[in-house]
């Protein structure tokens, strides 16, 4: 289709433009309220005052995830209200960074509108898309919704802290994830408690030390 | 757009049909993983015997929700797997409704593609919208999927059972779904541990004896 070989050729040109400043760009997607925000925001807390983050956020209505994640941050929160389109585009990444300076900016995040379906079929321009689910979703995300998993590189299962309450199987959840996706590389945390963004900070770290 | 305008031909037709065989039919729809299935799942357990519902399930991939259901029906459970698209549209019913006895069905569900954005703007001739969202996705999703929630005529607010655990305030959630549908009636149940469906089985019971 003409509209998605357009947002290519934009998308092409914001991977050049954030690789010309060596500044690394990670497209969070899931459903509707996997935590993204809530991730962002203990993330921005927690590294904000050594690393450099910006951020973009999508939404269909408000602006409510960036009012949530300015107040961890005195840089820059890009908010792009779509007004109805269930995903972001290149187009909108571009006109964000133009108010961003990327010479003072370590790592780009963008946080996708909550949908576990067509925001894969749209690239942005990022390095990476970083796939959430939760716990509380099911096991079969991975199958049911399969492009998602398979354009993403990294996956956090979120809000672990839940697990004590849920029927869900992680084992099985991980398993269904590597069907669709071998490559998959996977990171447990509970946004609420903190517990496993440890080893997400790492990869953060090693996101801005080497390319990914 | 022509081929909205063609649904919405067709959904016509699956209404008047329905209507003419005195089957309502409620089109449920959510975020992945809200419950949908494990609602219907009860549903389908605890009145099958004395209610003769037939279901139409959307999955962009997999039969598992069609599966998950026809263990506890001898009626059908019809798959209707879109292959990429992001909503059912009024097509996939109409022709699931052929493989359908009218005059031996009181109540048909159908479970829409989990997606709180595009399924709002697809008529697939049912009586109403029931749109479920459950206490683990936060209180602002009426207020980020306005559409969805305006398009409703009832919201199921699911897993209860998880109130106890998660940081959510269930008035505060309501108040956000009224401010964008005041008409919304509410439901709010457990698919879990079976909490709440009495109400819900009596609003099922009401569908079939008058005209919703
Ligand atoms: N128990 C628990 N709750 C969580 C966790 N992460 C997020 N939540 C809760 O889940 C709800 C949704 O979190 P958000 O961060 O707003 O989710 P989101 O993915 O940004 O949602 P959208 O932007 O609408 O797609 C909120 O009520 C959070 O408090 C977690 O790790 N554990
Ligand atoms: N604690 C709790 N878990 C629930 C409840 N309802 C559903 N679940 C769990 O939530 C997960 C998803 O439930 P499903 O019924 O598959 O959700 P769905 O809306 O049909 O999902 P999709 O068809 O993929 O959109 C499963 O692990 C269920 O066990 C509930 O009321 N309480
Ligand atoms: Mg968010
Ligand atoms: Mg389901």
């Amino acid at each position: 289709e003409r509209v998605m070989a357009k947002n290519d050729e934009i998308a092409v040109d914001v991977r050049q433009r954030l690789a010309t400043h060596g500044v690394p760009a990670l497209n969070l997607v899931s459903s509707p309220g996997s935590g993204k925000t809530l991730l962002l925001e203990r993330t921005l807390q927690d590294l904000g005052d050594e690393l450099r983050m910006a951020v973009v956020t999508g939404d269909v209505q408000t602006e409510n995830d960036a009012d949530r994640l300015a107040r961890w941050t005195d840089r820059l929160v890009h908010a792009v209200v779509t007004g109805g389109a269930c995903h972001l585009d290149a187009r909108q990444v571009a006109t964000a960074l133009e108010a961003l300076d990327l010479d003072d900016t370590d790592l780009l995040f963008v946080e996708n509108v909550g949908n576990l379906v067509c925001p894969a079929s749209w690239d942005l321009g990022e390095t990476a898309k970083v796939v959430l689910f939760s716990v509380t979703e099911g096991e079969d995300k991975p199958l049911k919704y399969p492009k998602m998993f398979r354009m993403a590189r990294y996956a956090v299962l979120n809000k672990v802290d839940l697990l004590p309450h849920v029927p869900f199987d992680l084992d099985r959840a991980v398993a269904c994830a590597r069907e669709v996706n071998p490559e998959l590389e996977f990171f447990f945390t509970s946004a609420l408690t903190g517990e496993g963004t440890a080893a997400w900070y790492d990869f953060l770290w090693s996101c801005v030390h080497t390319p990914v």
